[in-house]
């Protein structure tokens, strides 16, 4: 997965993120594809949740899947979240489950209640840094004014950091594969590097969600994992999904 | 400019909006899940159109676990165990997937594998 939150020169926030899964899953040699990932995207769906017919947050989902993992909450939030690999995993979750231990969340419950119930991106990001989760993320969250955009990298249990958007230094976006921030990604798996080399080449002042497109096509951030590329923009209320292919040659993650 | 040789990186793509050309396969349909309706009864109309693509992508996963497990034991421990599981879940995602399996009619421990299948996969 690759989740972004890029401020305009404006004060703009635009959230945008390729949704990539399947690893391992069962490799399709004819067609240079992994078979989940291309079984799933026929599933991908916008859903428009509503009580007494208003808008509460929209997504972009799987049928099927209760859960959220790309969503907006109109002119309030956004928010991604991006797998985080930890050996104090969701099995350790599970197991703990099985045995009776439940007061942690399942991740993807979490982020749907946070969508359907926060009001605000302080009590987003409260709710996502402090719920016991089954098993570790990245959460990847968007407001709606200038400096909100911040990813919250979560252990099962604990909140290890937050990365804040920081005009002042010059930071205008935040950015997020699958590995802690303050770590080299796998050598074998680097979309940081191509990812933040196109944004900067992009600049602040030309960031648009079109822009944020051309990025989220890039290879490897496109890859042949990626099923579908979400762009939202809160101070518009606006959700668009597109499914993704990766002609070849393309990384398989 | 692109590179062919892993990991395959190219010049920042430009200009690719609005979506076309080989890297877009699709625009997304939308659906309206109405939360006043009862948990169980939110999804129907999702499921009514995807059942057989939610189908087919369950049953990829049922190969991978066959192809694991030839015997099908795998695919049977999910049928049977994961059920038993169902009502420690909290609502509304509970009725929720109650709801999708009846609608799908696919088996109900396979739906609940597919909603906790972030947990799983770190396994």
């Amino acid at each position: 997965c690759t989740s972004v939150v890029a401020e305009d020169a404006k004060g703009n926030l635009f959230h945008g993120r390729n949704l990539d899964f399947g690893l391992f899953l069962g490799w399709d040699a004819k067609n240079k594809s992994w078979t989940v990932s291309e079984k799933l995207k026929p599933l991908v769906v916008n859903l428009d949740f509503k009580r007494n017919n208003q808008t509460v947050f929209k997504s972009t989902s799987f049928a099927g899947y209760v859960g959220m993992l790309t969503g907006i909450k109109p002119y309030l939030f956004s928010l991604t979240m991006n797998e985080r690999f930890s050996l104090d995993g969701g099995y350790i979750g599970i197991l703990e489950w099985i045995l009776g231990k439940r007061d942690g969340m399942w991740m993807s419950f979490l982020t749907r209640s946070v969508l359907e119930n926060a009001t605000s991106y302080e009590e987003a990001k409260f709710h996502l840094a402090q719920t016991k989760l089954l098993a570790p993320a990245y959460f990847i969250l968007g407001g709606n004014q200038t400096g909100q955009g911040c990813i919250i990298t979560r252990s099962r249990v604990f909140t290890i950091d937050t990365f804040e958007i920081d005009l002042k230094l010059g930071r205008w976006y935040v950015l997020e594969t699958n590995y802690d921030h303050w770590k080299e990604p796998l050598f074998l798996d680097d979309r940081r590097t191509p990812a933040m080399k196109c944004m900067n080449l992009t600049k602040q002042t030309n960031i648009s969600l079109q822009t944020l497109y051309d990025v989220l096509s890039t290879k490897p951030i496109l890859n042949k994992l990626t099923t579908y590329t979400t762009l939202m923009q809160v101070s518009k209320g606006t959700l668009e999904s597109y499914i993704r292919d990766c002609p070849n040659p393309c990384m398989p993650w | 400019w692109a590179q062919f040789i892993p990991p395959y990186t190219e010049d920042c793509r430009t200009d690719m909006y609005p979506p076309k050309g080989p890297t877009f396969k699709g625009a997304v349909s939308w659906y309206t899940v109405d939360l006043d309706l009862p948990p169980s009864k939110r999804w129907t109309s999702v499921i009514t159109d995807k059942k057989k693509d939610l189908d087919n992508m369950i049953q990829a996963i049922r190969d991978l676990a066959n192809a694991f497990v030839p015997s099908g034991r795998l695919v049977e421990l999910v049928d049977i165990t994961l059920p038993l599981m169902v009502n420690t879940l909290p609502n509304p995602f509970k009725d929720e997937i109650k709801g999708i399996a009846a609608d799908s009619g696919i088996h109900l421990g396979e739906i609940i594998l597919f909603n906790i299948f972030y947990e799983v996969f770190t396994v």
